[in-house]
């Protein structure tokens, strides 16, 4: 464990506590992409299948059953008590476009053919891209609340730490994780034009919206 | 890399 990971997991954490006090407070999903939301909460699921049988550490454990909770919850409130406020008009990001080539790429490109292990790398590679819906919701209307971008900026962070604990990792351990990586790079891009939207307006008091 | 259930990383 290093001090990448620790701020990683920290920003990870706080991004979805933000997405879920922004519901909560505003009683409102409008501008957040269901679909993204969904595609997390099955990221979780099919990883931390491990939960159930293989113990790591107490940090482990708790995170994990924070992060499922935390998905679900956040599923619950948009598809259920606040669906009235959903706006799944612009939500309209078609899943079977990603789920297809993760779908088959988890087959394809895996460390053993056994089905926790392909479950595990189909996360990986769902995570990668799960946020395309919220990206592309975005681009759609054309603009954010600034709550959401906050939300949007510590999911890229902790993305952006996971590869700084990944270089880290590589030259204290010489541990590398091949999958995990090149989907983490992948991963990251998607968010470099959102970063230098937030820094260049929301960090300067403006407003996201797109010309 | 590591293998089977042994991904230590969230």
């Amino acid at each position: 464990m290093n001090v990448f990971r620790i701020l990683g997991d920290v920003s990870h954490l706080l991004a979805m506590v933000i997405l879920l006090v922004k519901i909560w407070r505003s009683k409102s999903c409008a501008g957040i992409s269901g679909k993204s939301q969904i595609l997390f909460a099955l990221v979780f699921t099919s990883r931390y299948l491990d939960l159930l049988t293989n113990f790591i550490s107490i940090y482990n454990t708790v995170m994990k059953v924070v992060f499922l909770l935390c998905a679900y919850v956040t599923v619950y409130l948009i598809y259920g008590k606040f669906r009235k406020t959903f706006d799944s008009e612009n939500d309209s990001f078609r899943l079977e476009f990603l789920l297809v080539p993760v779908i088959g790429l988890s087959f394809l490109e895996n460390y053993s053919f056994t089905p926790t292990e392909i479950l595990w790398t189909f996360s990986i590679y769902l995570e990668s891209v799960a946020i395309l819906p919220q990206l592309f919701m975005i681009s759609k209307t054309g603009e954010a609340e600034t709550i959401t971008t906050h939300y949007l900026f510590f999911l890229g962070l902790y993305r952006a730490l996971y590869l700084a604990n990944w270089i880290w990792r590589y030259h204290t351990e010489n541990f590398y994780d091949q999958i995990a990586v090149v989907s983490g790079v992948v991963q990251t891009i998607f968010y470099c034009d959102f970063f230098y939207l937030y820094i260049t307006k929301v960090l300067k008091g403006k407003k996201l919206s797109l010309p | 890399h590591k293998n089977g259930s042994e991904h230590d990383e969230l």
